[in-house]
């Protein structure tokens, strides 16, 4: 349309939606947008693929928002996009890893919770799904992975925020991302995007043990933390879920790490321990600038160490 | 549309596991409809909660009498929530 896109705003599903379609139009042997499935109330899930062609390349996941409420995470990620479309061509490293891997975003994880954020309550978390034999809807969808799923720090009350859900991958906006991973079957890292108190982490979060990679996790992800902090000294702290946020079954990296992606990382996004879920606009494009190098070093080793 | 007139959000500094015991128990119970942002797991790490309007007097005075330290870091969520509605309306007439 000629109309310029605000990336530093907050926008309505609509709006989002309609910005990758005008994404893809602007870089068409880049990005394409492929609907995984549907949501709980009907909405299509859409993933932007980053792919300069080969056929099924190995493959970085990510995706943003699977809480809805937090919202530095979805514009976080459309500012990602647009950058790594920008990007490729003029930037030798991010070239280099789009002509050897494809790169797979889902802008938003929730659409249901996302769009109700908007329409009804500002604070919605879970899913939109009816519970039976409950007044309170919705499935935390982070704990309704196949991975630990049940365990401590989730919960059996469907009033709950942290509801695992009455079984595994019963969310169809989980089961969606599953059956894209399990048929692809060669992603070789998943990163989720999720927004409060600047934590980059990795497995497990349904226990406390170290995962076999641990060592390789941890080096990464400080290294990569230095990089962020770097652009405006935001300080992030590195470790395991269960070690530095609190011990929670069922999420979705602990799934991926144990079904053979080994990269497997989540990250909490900046929010000043004032704001929460409300961080300022003005705030969106710093925080999307400053992860943006945490991510790439995160996919430029993902590129530079095959398995 | 929900709002949070009068909600506030607090932050708890733990110092015992007694205090942390106390945070636990108030994570289960309903009546208050308490959104904890950050949970309370450990000494070490904050406890963020989000307090419906009906609920702050109360839970404050609970943590105040059992000597449990805390900060309000978000006085009035409507106001921030308010002020997040205007700016994206500003950006939406911007945009067209």
């Amino acid at each position: 349309s000629g109309r310029s896109f605000n990336f530093g705003a907050y926008h309505p599903l609509e709006t989002i939606y309609s910005w990758m379609d005008t994404l893809v139009a602007q870089h068409p042997k880049l990005v394409t947008k492929q609907e995984i499935g549907r949501s709980y109330e009907n909405r299509p899930m859409y993933v932007l693929k980053f792919s300069t062609g080969g056929n099924n390349r190995p493959a970085i996941w990510m995706d943003t928002g699977i809480h809805s409420r937090e919202w530095v995470s979805q514009a976080t990620g459309l500012w990602w996009a647009n950058k790594m479309a920008a990007d490729y061509g003029t930037d030798a490293s991010l070239t280099s890893l789009l002509d050897t891997m494809d790169v797979y975003m889902l802008l938003l994880a929730n659409p249901d919770g996302y769009a109700y954020t908007h329409s009804n309550d500002r604070m919605w978390r879970k899913t939109r799904s009816r519970n039976s034999g409950s007044v309170c809807r919705g499935v935390d969808p982070n704990r309704n992975w196949d991975a630990g799923f049940g365990g401590p720090g989730a919960s059996r009350n469907p009033c709950s925020d942290s509801f695992h859900g009455p079984s595994a991958h019963s969310e169809i906006e989980v089961k969606n991302v599953v059956d894209l991973i399990q048929s692809h079957g060669n992603f070789k890292s998943f990163i989720a995007v999720h927004a409060y108190s600047q934590l980059l982490m990795y497995p497990h979060g349904y226990s406390c043990n170290d995962v076999l990679h641990q060592p390789e996790l941890d080096s990464v992800g400080r290294a990569a933390v230095e990089k962020l902090t770097s652009l405006y000294g935001t300080r992030y702290k590195v470790g395991s879920i269960c070690n530095i946020i609190y011990q929670a079954s069922g999420g979705s990296i602990d799934w991926t790490y144990d079904i053979g992606i080994k990269y497997s990382f989540a990250f909490e996004l900046r929010d000043t321990g004032r704001y929460g879920f409300i961080l300022p606009a003005n705030q969106i494009i710093p925080t999307a600038s400053e992860t943006w190098l945490a991510l790439k070093h995160i996919m430029e080793h993902v590129r530079d160490h095959p398995y | 549309e929900r709002l949070f007139n009068g909600d506030q959000v607090i932050r708890v500094n733990v110092q015992s596991e007694e205090q942390l015991q106390l945070l636990q128990a108030l994570e289960t119970q309903q009546e208050w409809e308490l959104d904890f942002w950050l949970r309370p797991v450990s000494t070490d790490l904050p406890v963020d909660i989000r307090l419906p309007r009906s609920a702050v007097s109360s839970v404050t005075e609970l943590l105040a009498a059992h000597g449990v330290p805390f900060s309000v870091i978000v006085d009035d969520l409507q106001e921030l929530l308010d002020q997040e509605k205007a700016e994206m309306l500003k950006n939406q007439m911007k945009e067209r």
